[in-house]
């Protein structure tokens, strides 16, 4: 699993 | 988006709306921590600058736009228009002890040296210990409303359901964010006595009663 970059949650 | 996190976005909405509805109709904010709210207002427009600069989609612009727009209507409420009904004497957490440590933290504790993004590790850090004010109240006063209680229940379940849908990506999309989770299991964490409070007392159709 990679590090979530864009912050696509609230 | 899983089930997880529309229901955790639909919680937090439930949340901030009941809190905004009760102020509104009962016209008084008494039991209500303007300090806590001061701190969410803080939270949503700090994490939410990046509207200006992406675009996800529309549900996450709309929502974005609404958590603003209701926290700051909110503080308005609490501080200006129902200021009598505000309770000063209860209302006495220090938030310079939350807010340094989260400043702090973000400089230190990030995922990139850039503007936004220390913004929005702060408001990360922030948000996990932004509802400390208002559940000190609740400790202070030895009470709380039954309305309080389920909006706080609504906005713990909200974070809740985050940590199900991290664990719900990092299994199937293979994505995750140790920031946001670290976070958002304190966050948690601070909710269970109150959980525990509201499922034994509240859903008894009993006060919630703290112990002094």
């Amino acid at each position: 699993p990679v590090h979530e970059q864009d912050h696509d949650e609230l | 988006m899983n089930i997880f996190r529309i229901i955790g976005d639909l919680s937090h909405l439930l949340a901030i709306i009941i809190l905004l509805r009760k102020i509104w109709k009962t016209r008084s904010c008494a039991g209500i921590s303007g300090k806590s709210q001061i701190l969410f207002a803080l939270v949503y427009t700090t994490r939410y600058l990046d509207l200006v600069t992406t675009y996800v989609s529309l549900y996450n612009t709309v929502m974005k736009i609404i958590f603003i727009a209701v926290s700051i209507a909110t503080c308005y409420l609490i501080y200006m228009k129902f200021k009598a009904t505000y309770d000063h004497n209860h209302d006495t957490f220090r938030i310079e002890f939350l807010l340094a440590p989260a400043v702090i933290l973000a400089l230190l504790i990030n995922h990139d040296f850039t503007f936004l993004e220390i913004l929005w590790t702060f408001s990360i850090y922030l948000e996990s210990v932004a509802i400390l004010p208002q559940l000190f109240m609740v400790s202070k006063t030895g009470e709380a409303e039954s309305i309080t209680s389920h909006y706080l229940f609504a906005l713990g379940s909200y974070r809740a359901l985050y940590i199900l849908n991290w664990i719900y990506r990092y299994h199937n999309e293979e994505i995750y964010d140790l920031i946001a989770i670290v976070a958002g299991i304190v966050q948690t964490a601070l909710y269970c006595d109150f959980f525990y409070l509201y499922i034994t007392k509240v859903l008894r159709g009993k006060k919630l009663q703290l112990p002094a």
